[in-house]
C-alpha cells in the first residue's frame, strides 16, 4: 500500500458518499444518471466476489463493503426514494447502458488474466467502471444540469483517478514483478472519458453561471 | 498455488 492507493481510495469513496448526501439532503437527483450509477453498483458486485473468499486485509475488506453498500445505497435511493425518484431525468437518461455491460463482459471473457470465473468477472469489473461514466456525460451534454454534480463530486472523483495514476506510476517504479496492464490501461481510459466529462461539466457550470448573474 | 494475480488494489 502506497500514499498515492489510500488518498485515491479515500477520495473515490468520499466522491460516492458526496453524492450519496447530495440527493440524500437535497431529496433530488436531477441531473445524475442512473444508469451510471448502476453501473458503478454493478463494478463493486462484480469485482469484489472474492470479499468472503481472499482475505487481504481489514482495511481492503472494510473498504469492499463501503464501497458496495454506498454504490447501492445511491441506485436505492434514486429507484425507490419517493420524493427522490420523481426528480430523475427519466427521459434524458436514455443511453442503453446494457450494450456496456455486454461488450465489457464480452471483452472480459477475451481480454483476462486467468480464465477463471473471478478473474472473469474482475477483467469485467475493470472495464465497466471505464466506461461507467458514459450515461452521464450524455446526460450532461443533454441536460446541461449540474445541480446534483456538486463540485466536491466532481473534484474527488478526478483526484481519485489522478492518484490511481500516480499510484500506477510509483508501483511501476519500485516493484519487481509489476504487471497489471489491464488495470492500468482501462484506468487510462477511465481517466480520458473523465476528462471528457469534466469538459462538459465545466462548460455547463460556466453557463449555469453566467445565467444565475444578478439580474 | 498459484493463486494468479492478487488483487489488492480495490
Amino acid at each position: 500500500m502506497n500514499a498515492f492507493r489510500l488518498a485515491g481510495d479515500i477520495t473515490h469513496l468520499i466522491s460516492i458518499l458526496v453524492l450519496l448526501l447530495k440527493i440524500y439532503a437535497t431529496k433530488s437527483c436531477s441531473g445524475i444518471s442512473l444508469k451510471t450509477q448502476e453501473l458503478y453498483a454493478v463494478v463493486f458486485l462484480a469485482r469484489y466476489l472474492d470479499l468472503f473468499t481472499d482475505f487481504i486485509s481489514v482495511y481492503n475488506s472494510v473498504m469492499k463493503v463501503v464501497f458496495i453498500l454506498s454504490s447501492v445505497a445511491i441506485v436505492w435511493c434514486m429507484r425507490r426514494h419517493r420524493a427522490v425518484k420523481r426528480s430523475y431525468d427519466k427521459e434524458l437518461d436514455t443511453f442503453r447502458h446494457y450494450y456496456l455491460v455486454g461488450a465489457c463482459f464480452v471483452f472480459a471473457l477475451l481480454v483476462h488474466e486467468k480464465f477463471t470465473f473471478q478473474e472473469v468477472f474482475w477483467a469485467f469489473s475493470i472495464y465497466l467502471e471505464a466506461v461507467a461514466i458514459i450515461p452521464q456525460l450524455v446526460l450532461l451534454q443533454r441536460s446541461g444540469n449540474v445541480d446534483n454534480l456538486t463540485g466536491q463530486y466532481v473534484f474527488f472523483l478526478g483526484a481519485y483517478r489522478a492518484l490511481y495514476i500516480l499510484n500506477w506510476i510509483y508501483r511501476y517504479f519500485t516493484e519487481a514483478k509489476f504487471s497489471r496492464w489491464i488495470a492500468c490501461i482501462s484506468g487510462l481510459v477511465q481517466t480520458a472519458l473523465y476528462a471528457d466529462f469534466f469538459y462538459y461539466y465545466f462548460l455547463s457550470w460556466k453557463n449555469n453561471a453566467k445565467l444565475n448573474l444578478p439580474a | 498455488g498459484d493463486r494468479g494475480q492478487d488483487h489488492d488494489e480495490l
